[in-house]
């Protein structure tokens, strides 16, 4: 006879951790700091705090040579600090955050800090520390493990000292990592952080005792991400139905114009009348019926305001132009920002640059991918942005060589950005973001087209 | 101030269904079809019941012409029906199941069937209906919901019937779904299905009406897969503390000797010496920090006995030569079983099978994938198959032209697939598995190699 059991989400992401990226200690030691600092910036950017970003990883035996084997992981931020009463269950439970909401993050799933620090437990049994403070008045330091059968947090230990003015948070954990494997990959990340996050100080310190300094070229920090109301378009029955639930709206075309994004009065009193119910009715008095009708009809109506992007924070042409001319130092280059659009009524904004010749050597394209600010280093031949490079854009018909030395740097900003992974390695195809990034690539295209048969009509002229 | 939350693993999964394969209505069709149908096989398979499998999507309104659409999913099989005390749970709740455990079959995460049934309710906002009968004399019909805020089943409508003698599962759902677009990957499905498991009889009707017969050609079926312990090579520390926890045997050599796979007493006693703990002590004694060093040295030791495959259940040379000469039609094919291996401890067989010219006229090289009997048919870019085809094989070295006309398929056989993703859609380039399908793949181009030469010189001869 079969015998059932239910498993807890951290003994599901446990047993499966290569899912959310936790495959081998080199990759584990990449998807720690990776993580880590994520959580830090999304933090600082959230209060408008300039970030200072601190990563060391320590050999934890110095004597001992082999890979893979154990090490000291700190990250440390002057962020807004995690409230104490909140902070065991932040780090040591999975599906537990502050980021399920529509608001433009690095962070959407409440795991990734979480399975860090489970990653660290299970290879070296040692507990995390973790020190906060959120008005530097009192600093807290727990010392935490996870059980993960029950997903809950175990706290070992718990002191309150002195602020001492410092605000912030140190995440502190010993795990098996491989850095002899994952250095090249661990560097590019920061360097690129670096590229799109101008406005932090990020310090990293390795193994060997090499610091490698990131810092800042301005102190402009883009505005902080602003909370939105979920699109009509965006929704289903399940979400209809709770939103409901949890309202006490007495009328219809009030819960509508309150709990919808762009959603007027009017706007919601010409929708209900189009899809025959009257504006005055209970929310609750809907029957389940008549709820999927609702929704079908929300998806039908095209005359909702599509989504407004401007709670989502894109790069801009300054910082993209900043780190390109930094980093690539190309002969040519172009940014194209294409206007918001919407995916299953979640906005986001597509930024796409081309860069050509100077100090790009490598012959053919490389391809950077950022997602929230966040740079994406695996699978880039399953994700979004390769598919239409290579399988959408026809590049002979812009007449640039098939070895033309190339950049193509693709930034998605977004409420929610469409993941196919739970370790965030990549896009998915979504229709609209395949369209947005095809156009903005061709546009980019052009201009690169132009300016090549510009330049070789200029050397013809010299010639003579 | 933030605020946190909380969400269940349904919730987890319902906003983030694109990593389970519920990404748009066409493929959620296809993963609601998958999912139904493996778990209906692996039901048959665990009780060596020739399976009998019906799949029927009908249009929900049969005038409504424009996809997407709301269909009716209707999955029946003739295996040991689930327990109806456990029924509720096991469809209307996510990581519950009775696959965790280490047993070859297709089901392993505990969330695709109650996936399927989750999607059909958010889109159609009605109950699934679930027919059981695990004796032939009661038969139990259930109407289940989700309440997907609380990973809980509700029971909407149970009744109890006579069962007439008929054992098994009815599962029907209504979704919205596109059959227009995902019908060749869901024809494509059941094809590739019945070349791997050709004792079963599928039936397979499709909304226009059509019926698809996948009559079994063989009566033989392979032996039910066996539960096997966990190898010492596999394991963490979390897992032993776990193991430690449950088991009461009173000494260590008694502890190691039950609980792992062939390690028998003397081995035990032997590696406990090598490890430096007393053979006699209390595994319940050992401190975490022993604890540590026990797993630590159980990584190191080399005298384990390598996993036992004989849990396993390869598709064997019978089975896919018959389908490679049913459905390919070759001019050449040659079959490579590779000896037992093992990653992280799971033992895994790989099978590969080189098929060349004859009805095979599409020029390049087409790889049919199956893990555990399941056809994968996402993202072969990403597999690790793929990545040896065309990354780690050098064809020129085998003198096979470019343009040859060549189908590889692969078969993985494992008590864990290493799946990268929640929708089964790819699997990870562990280094044992790669090592293995390179292994199995040269040894096949070797025999295609001297097969073409062979023949050319034939040729060669009769021209003279
Ligand atoms: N350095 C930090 N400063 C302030 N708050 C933090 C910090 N690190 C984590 N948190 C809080 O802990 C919560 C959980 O973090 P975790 O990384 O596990 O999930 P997440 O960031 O919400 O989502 P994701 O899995 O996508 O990373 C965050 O939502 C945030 O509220
Ligand atoms: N047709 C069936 N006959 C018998 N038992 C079934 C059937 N379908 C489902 N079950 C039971 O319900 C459980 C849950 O099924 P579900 O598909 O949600 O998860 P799973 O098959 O265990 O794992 P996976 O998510 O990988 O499919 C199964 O483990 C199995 O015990
Ligand atoms: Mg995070
Ligand atoms: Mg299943």
């Amino acid at each position: 006879k079969e015998t059932f059991s239910e498993i807890s989400p951290s003994d599901f992401f446990y047993r499966n951790r290569d899912l959310a990226g936790f495959t081998n200690p080199a990759r584990a030691l990449y998807s720690t700091v990776r993580e880590l600092v994520e959580n830090s910036l999304d933090a600082c950017e959230l209060e408008s705090i300039l970030p200072e970003v601190y990563v060391r990883i320590t050999a934890y035996d110095p004597l001992e040579e082999a890979e893979p084997k154990k090490y000291v992981i700190r990250v440390q931020d002057n962020g807004p600090g995690v409230e104490p009463e909140r902070l065991p269950e932040a780090f040591g439970k999975v599906l537990y955050g502050s980021k399920y909401k529509l608001r433009q993050s690095r962070g959407m799933f409440g795991l990734g800090g979480t399975m860090a620090i489970l990653y660290g437990q299970i290879t070296s049994n040692k507990p995390v520390t973790i020190e906060t403070s959120v008005d530097g008045v009192k600093r807290y330091y727990y010392k935490l493990m996870i059980d993960i059968e029950k997903n809950k947090p175990i706290i070992v230990e718990k002191k309150v000292g002195e602020g001492n003015g410092l605000r912030g948070t140190v995440v502190e954990l010993v795990m098996e990592g491989d850095y002899f494997r994952s250095s090249t990959k661990i560097q590019e990340y920061f360097k690129q952080t670096a590229l799109v996050v101008p406005y932090a100080n990020i310090t990293f310190i390795e193994p060997s005792g090499k610091i490698f300094y990131f810092l800042r070229t301005t102190t402009e920090m883009p505005p902080p991400p602003k909370e939105t109301l979920p699109h009509p378009h965006g929704i289903d029955v399940e979400f209809m139905r709770r939103t409901i639930r949890q309202s006490s709206d007495e009328s219809l075309a009030k819960f509508l114009s309150k709990r919808f994004h762009r959603v007027g009065l009017k706007t919601a009193i010409k929708f209900l009348q189009y899809a025959g119910i009257d504006p005055n009715r209970s929310p609750k008095s809907l029957s389940d019926e008549e709820i999927v009708n609702m929704v079908s009809a929300m998806h039908r109506y095209e005359e909702f305001l599509p989504p407004d992007a401007g709670c989502l924070s894109p790069l801009g042409e300054n910082i993209l132009a900043a780190g390109i001319v930094k980093e690539l130092a190309p002969e040519f280059f172009t940014i194209v920002t294409r206007p918001p659009s919407a995916y299953s009524g979640y906005p986001f904004i597509v930024e796409v640059a081309l860069a050509y010749g100077g100090k790009i050597l490598e012959n053919g394209i490389k391809l950077y991918r950022f997602a929230n600010r966040i740079p994406l280093l695996y699978d880039e031949a399953s994700d979004v942005s390769w598919k239409v490079i290579h399988e959408e854009i026809d590049w002979k018909r812009y007449r640039i060589p098939q070895d033309a030395p190339i950049a193509v740097i693709v930034n998605i900003s977004s409420t929610r950005i469409p993941y196919k992974t739970v370790g965030k390695e990549y896009i998915a195809d979504r229709p609209e973001i395949e369209r947005e990034l095809k156009n903005a690539l061709r546009e980019t295209l052009r201009k690169l087209s132009a300016y090549l048969s510009r330049r070789s009509s200029e050397e013809h002229e010299k010639k003579k």
